[in-house]
């Protein structure tokens, strides 16, 4: 563990409580695609399903679980709860196409141990995930400030998990290219974002798409 | 390598 990867990891916990507290207190999902929401949902499930097979320490298991319970119950709010505030015709983007293209690409790299394509597909997915989201906040233009705390949040996770592997392949000759492409993907899906949101929100003013 | 020392991170 390293100072980088602890702030990522808590960024990651932090865009969630960031998004629950948005549900909560507009007591409205509006704006939040529940089709991102799943994905990341399938994601955690897929890549976490070494719970029941690897021990790493006692923060690593209690942060999959949190993330799984919480990804779930997300989708429970936005389902179920706060199901009237949900706009599907905002929310159209093709997740079938993210899907099927990580479980191609997780065939075609992975070993063929069950466990490791399902990690594999988990990364390719999650790199994907924001797709529907950033493509709902085009549709609609602009987003509610806190909407945007949240995605910055879960945006710098993954940037700084870049960080993280470059340190770590300096100071532990630690290797993991599938995690790296897939993290630099996911990093730079989210460019257009941090401009805006460094030249806008930082600034006071609301976010919208120029 | 285990799925332990391959996967240690979230």
């Amino acid at each position: 563990m390293n100072i980088f990867r602890l702030v990522a990891d808590l960024m990651h916990l932090a865009s969630i409580f960031i998004l629950l507290l948005k549900i909560q207190k507009t007591r409205s999902c509006s704006g939040i695609s529940f089709k991102s929401q799943l994905l990341y949902s399938i994601v955690f499930v897929t890549r976490y399903l070494d719970l029941f097979t690897a021990f790493i320490s006692l923060y690593n298991t209690s942060m999959k679980i949190f993330f799984i319970a919480t990804s779930i119950y997300i989708l429970y709010l936005m389902k179920f709860k706060f199901r009237a505030t949900y706009d599907p015709n905002l929310d159209t983007f093709r997740v079938e196409f993210l899907l099927g293209g990580s479980l191609l690409l997780a065939l075609i790299f992975s070993d063929f141990v069950l466990m490791e394509i399902l990690w594999q597909f988990s990364i390719y997915l999650e790199s994907v995930a924001i797709l529907p989201q950033l493509f709902m906040l085009s549709r609609t233009g602009e987003a509610e400030t806190i909407t945007t705390h949240y995605l910055f949040a879960l945006g710098g996770y993954r940037a700084l998990y870049l960080i993280n592997w470059l340190w770590r392949f300096v100071t532990e000759s630690h290797v993991d290219k599938i995690s790296w492409i897939a993290g630099a993907v996911q990093t730079a899906l989210y460019s257009d974002f941090f401009y805006i949101y460094y030249t806008k929100v930082l600034h006071g003013k609301k976010f919208e798409l120029p | 390598t285990s799925a332990k020392e391959k996967h240690d991170e979230l």
